[in-house]
């Protein structure tokens, strides 16, 4: 989109492409289309500058809001202990290294963080999760492979209000969410929670792969439908993956991307800030 | 679904016998979308939409089928045949056999490495060894020793030694000292971006002359899939690929862009989280899935 030019099909045509390039979607980008075409009466001349301001507005109208606003910080409400935070997600995606990463800042903060090995299924699972806590120096709840995840997040749970634990942080299994009876045992593990502390999860975390394609789509329905996601990451943006699905998922859900995975390491963690997602697409 | 949606674009057509330009560009309109709804890298579904239009132009419309049925039997045949040929199996060859598996982070690699040296255990009689090259995730080690129990496949790793080619060249060196005759080497997932790694797998390549090498794939990767598959693709010149997490629901279009862009053939599939669940790969069924 360089130069002064005309709003016209060969401009909207290239948007098409770098937008479902980026894994935006078909539908997604139509609407972005349809909504830029309303803004700016065809054929108009309209200065490269122009078009790009409206181009962001228009995408990062479609981004939810989280309830606090613009995050700048790693924040959790002051009137829930401890607060809870479920983390949900396909196989692979970068739940347990996101949950590492998230430990590690909540710490910084002064908080006292309790980490629950709540994947008793996957080979050496809890063993990952443990190098985290001891990395990140904080206490984990585990059981032996094979244990019922319900009764490692219960445990977790008794133990983080003994503890009067600030931030509890749950580590499930991966899981492909047209499985039902995986979908069935994490609603069971959301609502075995609620037996030590009322009203939690207070946040269900749904970690998705930024390379991931459409059917992140029916990923967050489906997941949606088992836990209630309240909020999303997006990891491995330090690829060349755009992770443009979070845009109609977040339009259509109405859920906040909160953070974006950048990396391996234990400071690869960011806070979502939408302008910067949004120029990442035309960089 | 897509066939219905043929129809309707192309019912002009009954009583007239022929697919023609004017009424194939809706046509061609609807095969594209469906195809980047599946995750087809956009420009690869140009290319193959324009080559199908060309098939469909002057076919005769009304010998037997309905018109849109045609428009998708034209379709999923273009795409078996770009994903097909003869199934390609593991190169068995080598004293051992070296495979080395390579792919992005969280694919699949390490639960392969398991399924596949359970295959060959159980279906080719033979005596692998699986050897523990990822030194960077936490618990990986541990993780492949874990696999390696639940299939009774030794495993050779070394935590005090953080050189994967050193670990790679000493696992191989153990397979002929105890007769193992398959090596298969799991390696970290890494960002094709990530030139210190991407020099390292090369490294690893290099030094142990692989027969095999894998390219793991999670099948529901998005457009992205093209720009992986070329970059591994032209430091390692792998010999095939694995398409994993098949069980899931997502169409697979990733499949036909890594195909097109590549031309190594998709060797196996994985169809589950055991260590039963791999399968052939069939170009067939893999079209009707990524038609939907
Ligand atoms: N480059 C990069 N790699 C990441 C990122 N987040 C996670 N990973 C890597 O992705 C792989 C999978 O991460 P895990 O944390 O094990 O993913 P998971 O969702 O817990 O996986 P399962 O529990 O098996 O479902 C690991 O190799 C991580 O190091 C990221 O933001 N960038
Ligand atoms: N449902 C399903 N899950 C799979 C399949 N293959 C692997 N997984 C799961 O995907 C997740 C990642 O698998 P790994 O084998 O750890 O992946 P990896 O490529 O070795 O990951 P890194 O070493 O971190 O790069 C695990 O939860 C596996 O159980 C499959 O075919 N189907
Ligand atoms: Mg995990
Ligand atoms: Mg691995």
């Amino acid at each position: 989109v360089a130069g002064k030019s005309k709003v016209d099909d060969d401009v909207l045509d290239n948007l098409e492409e770098v937008l479902v390039s980026s894994d935006v979607g078909v539908d997604t980008t139509l609407k972005i289309i349809d909504r830029i075409e309303a803004r700016v009466s065809k054929d108009k001349y309209l200065g490269t500058d122009e078009l790009n301001v409206i181009l962001r507005e228009e995408i990062a109208g479609l981004l939810s809001e989280t309830h606090l606003g613009e995050e700048t910080e790693y924040n959790i409400p002051k009137d829930k202990k401890p607060y809870v935070i479920m983390v949900v997600g396909v196989n692979g995606a970068g739940k347990t290294t996101t949950i590492g990463k998230l430990a590690h800042q909540f710490k910084k903060q002064g908080l006292k963080v309790v980490l629950g090995a709540a994947d008793t299924f996957r080979a050496a699972a809890i063993d990952q999760l443990q190098v985290w806590a001891d990395r990140v120096d904080v206490p984990i709840v585990r059981q032996d492979m094979g244990s019922d995840p319900a009764s490692v997040a219960f445990d977790t749970l008794s133990s983080a209000v003994t503890q009067d634990a600030d931030v509890v942080i749950i580590d499930t299994a991966g899981r492909l969410h047209n499985k039902v009876n995986l979908m069935n045992e994490l609603t069971k593990v959301k609502r075995v929670m609620q037996k030590v502390v009322a009203d939690t999860p207070n946040e269900v975390l749904l970690v998705l792969d930024g390379s991931t394609g459409q059917n992140a789509f029916e990923q967050a329905k489906q997941f949606t439908k088992a836990t209630e996601v309240t909020s999303l990451a997006i990891t491995k943006l330090d690829g060349t993956a755009k992770g443009g699905v979070v845009i109609g998922i977040s339009d259509q859900f109405k859920i906040p991307v909160k953070y974006i995975g950048v990396g391996e390491g234990i400071e690869d963690l960011q806070v979502f800030n939408k302008i910067e997602f949004v120029d990442s697409f035309f960089n | 679904n897509l066939s219905e949606k043929l129809d309707k674009a192309l019912h002009v057509l009954k009583g007239h016998g022929q697919i023609t330009e004017i009424n194939v560009a809706e046509t061609t309109k609807e095969v594209r979308r469906a195809l980047l709804d599946a995750d087809v890298n956009f420009k690869i579904a140009k290319e193959f939409t324009n080559k199908v239009k060309e098939k469909a132009l002057g076919s005769d419309v009304l010998t037997t089928l309905q018109p849109g049925q045609l428009m998708v039997k034209i379709v999923k045949d273009e795409l078996t045949a770009l994903m097909g040929g003869e199934t390609e199996g593991i190169n068995l060859s080598g004293k051992p056999t070296i495979v080395l598996m390579s792919g992005l982070q969280g694919s699949g690699k390490t639960t392969f490495s398991g399924k596949l040296a359970n295959f060959l255990k159980n279906k080719k009689s033979k005596n692998p060894l699986l050897v523990a090259c990822d030194v960077y995730r936490p618990a990986a080690i541990d993780q492949l020793h874990v696999v390696g129990g639940q299939i009774n496949v030794e495993v050779y790793s070394d935590k005090e030694n953080n050189d994967p080619v050193a670990i790679a060249q000493a696992g191989i060196v153990q397979a002929k000292a105890n007769g193992n005759d398959v090596v298969i080497i799991d390696t970290a997932g890494r960002l094709a971006v990530d030139e210190k790694m991407m020099a390292e797998i090369s490294n690893i390549h290099k030094a142990i002359e692989p027969q095999e090498t894998l390219f793991v794939v999670d099948a529901m990767t998005g457009q992205d899939a093209v720009n992986t598959a070329k970059a591994f693709n032209d430091i390692l010149n792998f010999d095939g690929v694995i398409l994993t997490k098949l069980d899931g629901d997502t169409r697979g279009g990733a499949a036909i862009s890594i195909k097109s862009v590549v031309d190594k053939p998709i060797k196996f599939i994985g169809t589950g989280e055991k260590m039963e669940a791999i399968d052939v790969f069939h170009p067939s069924r893999m079209a009707e899935r990524i038609l939907g």
